[in-house]
């Protein structure tokens, strides 16, 4: 079992390695790779080696491997179908945003409660009612869904979509949803993360 | 030093008791609270051991008590100045968001470089030029700024915010920044969560 926290700077080395491969860089090594993350190149080595062999030595990654593998790794050399729960405020702006396409994650179909919302698209994304949730989530082969509801809602639609099939789930309600171990989720609160901010500033000064 | 992973830890137990506290609810053990997140009673009884004695024999936890000091050790007893960088999709989207608020963060500037969104508001939030940034920073006391402008303007936005003197930064931009060791970072990659995510889903089936 890969501690979450490895997995997690696999996303980062991943993200580091495309921009390099972007800007034309063919090799890099563990110390250079470390060193655009803040991370030591004993911490990359170490984390690459749960999944196996990928230096030259002497020479260090070959940007293009490396990318390759952590996608494999990652599960995103593969495309994804997901599914957005919720239309409003969040919702919308996710459903704008093409950073999850460059990954592998197609955002297909929309879905929300709100009579006046069903039935208009965001972008190129339908928005349908909530009724349609099992069927479309079936014949669309949709495998991930991301939670943008209100709180008190959260658990409900979570639910459902356990009933329809779902593999995985992202929320961004600030609840705890619980779901059956056979389904992963990740949440993420943002306020939280604004709270991680403060007890840094007010750390940092007495540090 | 208190990891990271224990902090954060914290802002999940003080969602909970502040849920608890709207439902009425007095006291709680580690047993119950660990029970809600999924933690043992001895991960929530080593986490709060860090930062003082908080519980009752026989009793456990009082839910007002341990939120006062959750919500000082994470510094969300005060209230604390926020600017929006960048009125985009996303950054519209969290001007519009309560829960940070709630928290003790108020938005309350947003700056961008387009010309024909300054002097605009959202909600109560007006739009400033970028120009302004310097002094509106320090004539309204801002500590904290949340950069929404995209990847390859995300470091010199940065830059500018550390010479106004901020604090601390939450990015969303999918880039590393690099910033002096004086001012605190969060950052948020949302396409990383989903990564993170896709990879949940594909080892949960060999688990
Ligand atoms: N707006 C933000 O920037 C932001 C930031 C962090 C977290 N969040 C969280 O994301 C969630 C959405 O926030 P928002 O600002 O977009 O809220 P919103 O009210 O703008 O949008 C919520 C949408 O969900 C729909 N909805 C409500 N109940 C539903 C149900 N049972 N089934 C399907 N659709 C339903 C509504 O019709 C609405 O379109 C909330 O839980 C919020 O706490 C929002
Ligand atoms: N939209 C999303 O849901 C989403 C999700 C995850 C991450 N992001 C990231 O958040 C950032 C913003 O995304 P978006 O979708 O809101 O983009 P957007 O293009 O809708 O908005 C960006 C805003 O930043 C402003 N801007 C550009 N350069 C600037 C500069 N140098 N100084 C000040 N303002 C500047 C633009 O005028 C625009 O209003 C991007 O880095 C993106 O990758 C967005």
């Amino acid at each position: 079992q890969v501690p979450k926290a490895v997995v997690n700077r696999l996303s980062f080395y991943l993200r580091e390695l495309q921009r390099l491969l972007r800007d034309g860089k063919e090799t890099i090594s563990s110390r250079q790779l470390g060193r655009l993350l803040e991370f030591t190149d004993a911490q990359v080595r170490k984390d690459l080696a749960y999944f196996g062999h990928f230096g030259y030595p002497g020479i260090g990654y070959r940007c293009d491997e490396l990318v390759t593998a952590i996608r494999k790794i990652l599960a995103t050399d593969q495309s994804w179908n997901v599914a957005m729960i919720g239309a409003g405020n969040l919702g919308r702006a996710l459903l704008g945003y093409g950073g999850f396409e460059q990954q592998g994650f197609r955002v297909i179909a929309a879905f929300d409660a709100h009579p006046k919302k069903v039935g208009t698209s965001i972008g190129t994304v339908p928005i349908h009612p909530m009724d349609q949730l099992e069927s479309l989530i079936q014949q669309q082969e949709i495998k991930l869904a991301i939670i943008a509801v209100p709180a008190p809602a959260a658990q409900e639609v979570a639910d459902r979509l356990v009933v329809a099939g779902i593999e995985g789930i992202l929320n961004f309600a600030p609840v705890t949803i619980s779901l059956p171990n056979t389904v992963s989720q990740v949440g993420v609160d943002l306020a939280i993360e604004l709270e991680q901010l403060s007890f840094s500033v007010c750390n940092r000064k007495f540090a």
